[in-house]
This record gives structure tokens, sequence and C-alpha cells, in this order.
């Protein structure tokens, strides 16, 4: 039996916006610390990991590790039919083929419940190690989507260049080349516009601007994006998820061969 | 030319 229940239901329907443009089938693992995905995408390029901590949940109950296979366009559907101040409760039992949200409004006026079928899907784990970046960059996220949406008018690619000065992203492409510098900046008195860059060595990356622009459709989760950043290894992009947990985006980067 | 990587090329498949 599985029953969990988040007063914030908003943050479910933006999480799922967020995914279902990348992922289309994802297993949902549910267990007793909390609730959470890992998927690629079909070209096995990026990589979404979701974490929301049994603790954010007002009502947690997972008698025994469930694994909910869900269409996530289907499952965006079915949220979107909730309002952004409802409570949804996600129900299951452990045999059942369906998964159950139930919206409730904020002063119990409304109750509504969707059923939706489970599906089985054979997904591809991958392990993931604690690794130490040599740049990390926080910065507002409204400011790296728009960012990444400017670039992608003029170029297919980023190079993200972090450097003592700042972090450059540049890009290039027939009808010219574009350069993007944001230096570090604490703001103080409104620590959600900051820009702060932790550098160990300068490292600069090359991407795809598509999956970039993809991971920004979670901005709406948090005022502020972390990417950090190392020579060679995938480019992990996370939004905070209110205070339980986290969407993570890992991108392998392009290599000059 | 660049070439796009795939993510089991650094991380292993549990």
């Amino acid at each position: 039996m599985l029953e969990l229940r988040l007063v914030q239901g908003g943050l479910l329907k933006k999480v799922l916006e967020s995914l279902k443009d990348l992922v289309n089938d994802a297993n949902f693992d549910c267990s007793a610390s909390g609730f959470s995905l890992q998927a690629m995408d079909s070209s096995h390029v990026a990589l979404v990991a979701l974490l929301l901590r049994s603790e954010g949940f007002e009502h947690y109950r997972c008698d025994r590790n469930l694994s909910l296979g869900m269409n996530l366009n289907n499952m965006a559907k079915m949220l979107k039919c909730a309002a952004n101040d409802d409570i949804v409760t996600i129900k299951a039992d452990d045999a059942s083929d369906s998964v159950t949200f139930m919206f409730e409004s904020p002063n119990q006026d409304k109750i509504a419940d969707f059923e939706m079928k489970l599906m089985d899907i054979d997904s591809e784990h991958l392990g993931i190690p604690e690794a130490e970046f040599q740049a990390i960059v926080r910065m507002p996220s409204a400011e790296f989507a728009r960012i990444c949406k400017d670039l992608s008018t003029i170029g297919d690619t980023v190079v993200i260049s972090v450097t003592k000065e700042g972090v450059k992203f540049s890009t290039r492409g027939d009808i010219g080349t574009a350069n993007i510098v944001c230096r570090q900046n604490p703001s103080i008195d409104k620590p959600e516009e900051a820009t702060i860059i932790e550098m160990e060595e300068p490292v600069s990356l090359t991407f795809a601007l598509r999956y970039m622009n993809s991971f920004t459709k979670a901005t709406p989760l948090a005022n502020q994006v972390t990417i950090s950043l190392s020579a060679d290894l995938p480019v992990v992009v996370e939004y905070r998820v209110a205070e339980m947990g986290y969407i993570r985006f890992y991108l392998a980067p392009k290599i000059e061969e | 030319d660049i070439f796009q990587r795939v993510l089991v090329e650094y991380f292993d498949s549990k």
C-alpha cells in the first residue's frame, strides 16, 4: 500500500512539466526514504534524477518498495487537472495495475480522483558516483533559461567556460557568434539574484542547446539553478524542489575528435 | 567534427 499526501500539490505539477518533454515513460520508485525517479531520454544522452524525500510529504506511507511505471505525458495531463494550490495524494495498492491521484481544494470543498493505468517499463538504471567538480556555478534560474533560449536562436551548441573572471556561454551558427559572460555577484540583499562561482580549475565544455533548453522547463521550481562542470564528465544542472529534494539533469558533453 | 557522447560512456549500468 502506497499513500503519499503532498500539501504543495503544485510542486508535483511543476515537476511533471519539467520532465515530460525529455522522457516519455519512467518508473517512479517509492521507498521509505522517498519518491524518486531516474530516467534517460530516448537517445541516452541526457538523464534526469528526481528525489522527493518522505519528510517533505504531509503523510507518507510506503509499506514496501514499489516501482510505478508511468507515461509522463499522461501523468502530466492528469496533474494539469489539479489546481496549483490543491493538495495532491498519490495512492496505489501493492498488486494494482493502476495509480490514483486525488486532488483536494485547500478548503476541502472539492475532491477529485483520477485513476491512471500503470505500465511495465524496462528501464536502464545508471550508477552515478558522487563527483568532485572543477567548477560549480549557482545563478538565477530565469537568467540561465534566458541565455539558453537566446543562444539557441543563433547556434545548436553552447560552450560553457568557467574562469576566475566568470562564466561564459558561447555559441556560433550560420549568422554569426554570441558570447554572454556572467560575473560573480553575491547579491547579499537578494540571494535569489546571486551568481556564485566556485572554481577549482578553469573548465570549458560543449553541450547541445536543445537539451539545455529542455532542462530549463524546471525553472518555475526554483529561483536558482546549480551547474556543476568537470572536464570530460556530464554536466549536472540542478533545481531544488522546495525543501524536499531536487531534480538533477545530466548531459554528456560533445567532444571534438 | 564534434561528436555527442552517450551517458554509458561515463556511468555504469546498475
